[in-house]
């Protein structure tokens, strides 16, 4: 574990509270992408499946368990507790087309050719596309509230403090995975107009407004 | 050699 791994995982819980205080507190799942929310749900479940014959530590344990809670109680607010709320008109991303070329991809480019590995392989390059949906929908609506967009913010900085992490154990323990360096990459680069406009924008106190 | 690849990321 590093610094930048921890900031990284850290980042990823406090986007997960952030999204479920919001839908919480508001009692609206408004402006969400539910379709990026099954996606991150699919991810945990294709990636965790190790949880119970694969013990790290306690911490890895508690945080697998708290991502596949949250990311499948997030689905259930959305589609069944509050789904009066649900803004199905913005949410339209077909997700027949992450889905499908990431689940071919992990079956030609993979590390082994086992079910774990591959369903590792699928969640990895699954993740590095699963909030298209929901960049889609805030460009569709042209606006993001404040807390949806810091909801944005944590977690594209997490897997671009991953990225911080892969170098730091590159360089100090010789290790890399290619796979889930080059799908952190995409993920990452996927934020950068986003990061743009948080940047400018809403850290100035302003709505997230995209450009009509 | 086994537990090396072990994945320990989340």
């Amino acid at each position: 574990m590093n610094i930048f791994r921890l900031a990284g995982d850290l980042s990823h819980l406090a986007a997960i509270i952030i999204l479920l205080i919001k839908i919480w507190k508001t009692r609206s799942c408004a402006g969400i992408s539910g379709r990026s929310q099954v996606l991150f749900a699919i991810v945990f479940i294709t990636r965790y499946l190790d949880l119970f014959t694969n013990f790290i530590s306690a911490y890895n344990t508690a945080m697998k368990v708290f991502f596949l809670g949250s990311s499948i109680g997030t689905v259930y607010l959305m589609y069944l507790k509050f789904k009066a709320t649900y803004d199905h008109n913005h949410d339209t991303f077909r997700i027949e087309f992450l889905l499908l070329p990431t689940a071919l991809l992990s079956l030609v480019l993979n590390h082994e050719f086992s079910v774990m590995e591959i369903l590792w392989t699928f969640s990895i390059y699954l993740e590095s596309v699963a909030i298209l949906p929901q960049l889609f929908m805030v460009s569709k609506t042209g606006e993001a509230e404040s807390i949806t967009s810091h909801y944005l913010f944590a977690l594209g900085s997490y897997r671009g403090l991953y990225i911080l992490n892969w170098i730091y154990r590159y360089y100090f323990e010789g290790f890399y995975d290619i796979i889930a360096i080059v799908a952190g990459c995409v993920q990452t680069i996927l934020y950068c107009d986003f990061f743009y406009l948080y940047i400018t924008k809403v850290l100035k106190g302003k709505k997230l407004q995209l450009p009509a | 050699e086994e537990d090396e690849n072990k994945k320990d990321e989340l």
